[in-house]
């Protein structure tokens, strides 16, 4: 949080757009906006309303070069948007650089992934030294159908406000199978992360997780805060390491090490430590190969190779999926089982022989699962 | 001509990470004449960036340095005064 600013001393605030980006459709704009707020009043108590006239706690406007505030925009690209901490006057107010290409979706800069890192800083945080933050100072496009806010921003957020009271606490425990519990048998189910364990085959999906014992078993499913109590909802990669019996979970800039069925004491550790840049913000998915004797991580369009003997990644990545893996371009969920490798993108899910470098067979998403 | 300077280049490195370091981190002007006994401003600059980002701390502008200098980001100040 900024220091000496303990936010605002209200729960209830109010916002204003003053101007548009001719970049986007203004109906675009004013949806970026709102669901950048509701970033953060998902988390809190604060309430967020537009309004049209007279001054707001919150004024958001686009503005190239010197507009008025001491800290010029500086043309495309380099400082993308800024933020006044809490108070009164310019304090809270948003200036969006009207310089750069505004998007609702990933060809120039996504204007909702922006303005919710600014209204982060119109509410009182900082910048975050934790590189999967959405605090963290360098723009990095994440889906915003599949934007959570990291657990680093809820922390600082929620310290300053608090956190959300819920309409109704819950009188039993939570269990895997409320309403609310995504089923496998849905014929659209996609998942966080898929891997092995010690010849199961695990499926992430947000808080939970299936676990396919063997192929004639009913699929169990459970809450992984209750096999794991240290490993958070929400994986997004995982693979599993046989030679050392360990599953190696991954969640924004950090990974969990599984060993046996025991989350190790040292775990999270940094996935900077394994060898990838910092411009690296999470891993999609993760795979060991046992033909090529490699671990695969892919991240967006890109694949990095790691050498597990080694402990190293390989030089010269990352390089294009689609180089090494013909037919497909993004994965978001892999895992390897009788020699094939099984990836995981939409709701397709392929099957992709190592040996022979093509993808074999086209399978259902939950073709694995035994509902 | 090129539209930015080319990268890799140690003279344009110095430039860009100067001014950006002057843009977020507080750096006076003048650094590279107001060396005095110690660490050189810059490089301490440098490593207050690096601390500050999760790099490795090594007050030098190696290639990692460079890339998270280069990518586009927000414009609040890291440190310094807040006005």
């Amino acid at each position: 949080i900024f220091p000496g600013n303990k936010g605002w001393n209200k729960k209830e605030l109010t916002y204003r757009i003053l101007n548009y980006t001719p970049d986007m459709l203004q109906s675009e704009v004013d949806y970026a906006i709102q669901r950048a707020f509701k970033v953060w009043s998902d988390v809190t108590p604060l309430t967020f309303t537009r309004i049209y006239s007279g001054v707001s706690d919150i004024e958001i406007s686009f503005a190239a070069q010197v507009h008025n505030d001491y800290y010029p925009f500086d043309g495309p690209h380099g400082t993308l948007a800024h933020a006044f901490a809490p108070s009164s006057g310019i304090g809270g107010d948003a200036h969006f650089d009207e310089d750069e290409t505004w998007t609702s979706g990933s060809n120039g800069y996504n204007l909702f992934i922006v303005a919710a890192h600014e209204f982060g800083h119109s509410l009182g945080l900082f910048h975050s030294s934790d590189p999967s933050a959405l605090m963290y100072p360098t723009y990095h496009f994440t889906e915003p159908s599949e934007f959570r806010l990291p657990e680093d921003d809820v922390n600082g957020i929620q310290s300053l406000y608090g956190a959300r009271t819920a309409p109704e606490e819950p009188t039993v425990p939570e269990k895997p199978n409320d309403p609310s519990t995504p089923s496998t048998c849905l014929p659209n189910i996609t998942f966080d992360a898929v891997t092995t364990l010690r010849g199961e085959i695990i499926f992430f999906k947000e808080k939970t997780f299936w676990r396919q014992i063997s192929q004639n078993s009913e699929v169990e499913q459970h809450l992984i805060s209750t096999f794991w109590p240290t490993l958070p909802n929400h994986i997004q990669a995982a693979y599993e390491f046989q030679d050392r019996d360990q599953v190696l979970a991954f969640k924004g800039a950090k990974y969990w090490v599984i060993s046996g069925y025991e989350v190790t004491e040292d775990s999270p550790k940094s996935i900077y430590d394994l060898g990838f840049p910092r411009t690296v913000r999470k891993v999609d998915a993760a795979v060991y190969d046992d033909n090529s004797r490699k671990t695969y991580f892919f991240v967006n369009d890109n694949y990095w190779s790691y050498d597990e003997q080694k402990q190293s990644m390989d030089s010269g990545f990352p390089k294009k999926i689609v180089d090494r893996f013909p037919g497909l371009t993004k994965i978001r969920a892999a895992f390897q089982k009788d020699g094939f490798l099984y990836f995981f993108d939409g709701h397709h899910q392929y099957e992709f022989s190592s040996a022979k470098r093509r993808v074999t067979r086209l399978l259902k998403n939950n073709s694995w699962i035994k509902c | 001509f090129p539209a930015e300077p080319p990268r890799g280049n140690e003279e344009n490195d110095a430039k860009f990470a100067e001014e950006y370091l002057k843009r977020y981190y507080n750096l006076q002007n003048n650094v590279r004449q107001s060396r005095k006994k110690g660490e050189n401003p810059l490089t301490l600059k440098i490593k207050e960036m690096q601390q500050f980002l999760g790099l490795k701390v090594t007050g030098k502008l190696d290639s990692e340095t460079m890339e998270v200098m280069h990518q586009p980001r927000c414009g609040f100040v890291d440190a310094g005064e807040f006005n």
